[in-house]
């Protein structure tokens, strides 16, 4: 493994975004892998619409919370087009579905992983370097007050109730930290991001994994 | 669906400050651990700021079968 990698650097991680009082991050955190997956192949970088998941997912509620499982499954099951954002913008709220013509150009997947890599987050990071961000669900209760530095107690693995997006690890010091992608605005943490210790399933960061095929 | 009051925001703040004492009180020798202080949640209570940000469904997943040592990719 290097002992530093980042999706960013290779500029296919789209902006840090805010979901706002929208519980939606189980949304923002699908669509931010789909939208990484797509550059890696080789697709221009474009954020995808987080509302047309927030509307349309008929399996989850909209900003009343959602599960990454059920979005992914519905894109998955329904070959869902992802449509730009700027075709489908974010409002902050639940609305009514959009439907485009299937002559509308999009983004479907081709299938998703989901593991629990607890114990084996060696393993977690190379799947990040062979698949993309990952999509993963932690327990963000403390993550009220975070400004930064490296979370690495005070966050249990008890409920997981917040999704983000991994997009890299650096283990150059003397705690090694996973790199993840909030979505509360890039005011919060570093710059949007959060630096979480590696190796400890701190806030239960390793049991719920997804990663996004195109 | 909380009534949000200067009073009831005021004392949300207040317990903000008390908590980040705490938080950081922790591991002050630790340099590289997180530190925690005033941002744009600190007007709520920890349980309003649940209710309105972490609304993500927890899965169980299965487990990452061990065996499948996957090989380190080339990714330049």
């Amino acid at each position: 493994l290097p002992l530093r990698f980042d999706w960013r650097d290779k500029h296919v991680v789209t902006q840090v975004r805010n979901q706002q009082t929208c519980g939606g991050c189980w949304a923002f955190s699908v669509v931010g892998a789909v939208e990484s997956a797509c550059a890696i192949k080789g697709e221009p970088l474009e954020d995808l619409s987080v509302q047309q998941v927030i509307d349309c997912s008929y399996n989850n509620y909209g900003c009343n919370g959602g599960s990454t499982v059920n979005a992914l499954n519905w894109l998955n099951k329904m070959q869902v087009k992802l449509v730009k954002d700027s075709e489908y913008p974010f409002k902050a709220q639940n609305g009514l579905c959009h439907y485009f013509s299937g002559s509308h150009s999009g983004i479907s997947i081709k299938d998703y992983s989901e593991y629990d890599f607890n114990e084996q987050e060696d393993e977690m990071a190379k799947a990040l370097l062979t698949f993309g961000p990952l999509v993963v669900i932690v327990d963000a209760v403390s993550w009220q007050d975070y400004l930064g530095g490296i979370i690495q107690h005070h966050c249990s693995s008890g409920e997981a109730n917040h999704a983000v997006l991994i997009t890299g690890f650096d283990k150059t010091g003397s705690t090694p930290y996973w790199i993840v992608r909030n979505s509360w605005g890039s005011s919060w943490g570093v710059d949007g991001y959060a630096h979480v210790k590696m190796g400890s399933n701190i806030c239960g960061i390793a049991d719920s994994v997804s990663a996004v095929f195109v | 669906t909380w009534p949000r009051s200067r009073e009831r925001e005021a004392a949300a703040f207040r317990e903000s400050l008390n908590r980040h004492r705490y938080l950081n009180s922790l591991f002050p020798s630790e340099n590289s651990t997180a530190f925690y202080g005033i941002n744009q949640f600190s007007y709520l209570f920890p349980e309003e700021f649940k209710a309105i940000y972490l609304r993500s469904k927890p899965s169980k997943f299965p487990r990452y079968p061990a065996e499948l040592q996957m090989p380190i990719p080339n990714v330049s």
